[in-house]
């Protein structure tokens, strides 16, 4: 995180905010309910409080704009730059502009209102941009669905750093943005596609190619929109250039970046009984075309071709991958099978049924 | 003769990357002819210390991933002191 160069910050816990006028793209309720929302965002996190006023001159004052409106930063027009907001202080001060010319919504598509005026009021208050490409501040726009938004340990630590921590007994934090490197970095599901290979956490992906030696971090949404964060496991059928992706008692199948119609579908559909609530991980084996689902201490065989669970399954991971604990995640790639088991991975020939190595989680980005 | 497709595109990364280095990283507007007193180019090192805020390769080069994370809608506030 960044301070505001010469740490500007409001001597009072107590701020005032006014909207002065609506875009006319979004109704009325979903604007004051994305102000109340990105508001609470830092309100959460330290003593700040912040109330609505009209008819008077208010700390923080929110207005839509078109290009010259007289403050020296003109906006651009649709796109490129979406909102820029003034450090604390009197006059414009806290002040944040939005540019009307962008198609401000409350969902994924066009810009989401919520997810730009949080990034704006930390401006508003003191806060500049952080090159944390997870971070709240970080300069440019990216996607979360607003019901699953956390305010990043980056920012968090930030605003406390200028205003002092929550008044709340139980002090909030917030996710991490993994690094490839970091030696205790375990992962929620990985799997292949078109050549690459994807490693899920949280809300982001690190996309690896092995031609390539960096790796990529991008949040999930930035291909897919509609898949929540935090999924559980992945697997890609390369005969049908799908991936299938898996969180609780949901299923979606993509191909490319489109999620396909009638998705999420619940895992019951696959076979599984109605106790499994969620399934770990998963890998298609390529040769075969069985896919393999491991839950708990358990794993079944599906057929892609019949659509259905083989009999005679579940069956005891050990009794057939040996002594690889429970599956964080999986994949398969040049016919050998690697199991994520926390910071630990195994590489399993699935020919001579053995694991024949043992890795860190991090050994496929050239630490 | 209409320009070529590739010189067209090399005019308009040039005037992305000077306007994007402008607005957000204080590259100077310059409205007057300097004799140039040797030293690294100021749009290049400008460049360098945008990719390095980006955690982009640092080649002081408009290269793909630069020009790529240029163009994603941003915030209208600088990115380094102005």
């Amino acid at each position: 995180y960044v301070f505001t160069p010469g740490n500007p910050k409001w001597k009072r816990n107590n701020l005032t905010y006014r909207i002065l006028n609506y875009t006319p793209k979004m109704r009325r309720a979903d604007v004051d309910e994305a102000v109340r929302k990105a508001l609470s965002v830092w309100s959460n996190v330290t003593p700040l409080t912040f109330q609505k006023v009209e008819d008077k001159e208010a700390d923080i004052m929110i207005s839509f704009a078109y290009r010259d409106h007289q403050d020296n930063s003109p906006f651009d027009g649709p796109n490129g730059q979406l909102a820029h907001a003034f450090q604390p202080g009197e006059g414009i001060g806290g002040d944040v502009h939005m540019d009307e010319e962008e198609d401000w919504t409350k969902g994924g598509k066009g810009y989401n209102l919520f997810i730009v005026l949080a990034h704006e009021l930390g401006h508003s208050l003191g806060l500049s941009h952080s090159n944390d490409p997870g971070a709240l501040m970080y300069p440019t726009y990216s996607y979360t669905d607003p019901n699953e938004f956390l305010l990043p340990q980056d920012d968090i630590e930030g605003i406390q750093a200028i205003y002092g921590q929550s008044t709340s007994a139980v002090q909030p934090t917030g996710p991490v943005t993994p690094e490839a490197c970091d030696p205790n970095l375990t992962f929620d599901a990985i799997t292949t596609l078109r050549g690459e290979i994807f490693f899920f956490k949280g809300r982001y992906m690190l996309r690896k190619h092995t031609a390539r030696t960096e790796t990529e971090l991008n949040f999930i949404s930035l291909f897919w929109p509609r898949l929540p964060s935090g999924i559980q496991a992945a697997y890609e059928n390369i005969e049908t250039d799908e991936i299938t992706i898996f969180k609780e008692d949901k299923y979606w199948v993509i191909r490319g970046y489109d999620v396909l119609p009638g998705y999420p579908k619940p895992i019951y559909r696959l076979g599984f009984p109605k106790t499994i609530k969620r399934v770990n991980a998963a890998y298609n084996d390529e040769t075969t075309g069985k896919t393999y689902f491991f839950v708990a201490d358990r794993y079944w065989r599906y057929d892609e071709k019949k659509k259905s669970m083989d009999h005679g399954y579940p069956k005891k991971i050990v009794s057939s991958f040996g002594k690889i604990g429970r599956v964080d995640a999986a994949f398969q790639k040049d016919g050998y099978v690697y199991f994520f088991h926390g910071t630990t991975q195994f590489q399993f020939d699935p020919r001579a049924k053995r694991i024949v190595q043992q890795m860190k989680s991090t050994s496929w980005f050239n630490c | 003769f209409p320009v070529a497709p590739e010189a067209e595109d090399e005019e308009k990364s040039l005037q992305l990357v000077e306007s994007y280095l402008q607005n957000f990283y204080d590259l100077q507007r310059d409205h007057h002819p300097r004799l140039r007193r040797g030293g690294e180019n100021p749009l290049t090192e400008k460049l360098k210390e945008m990719q390095l805020f980006f955690g982009l390769e640092v080649t002081g080069k408009p290269d793909l991933d630069t020009l790529k994370a240029m163009k994603k809608p941003r915030c209208g506030i600088p990115d380094v002191e102005q």
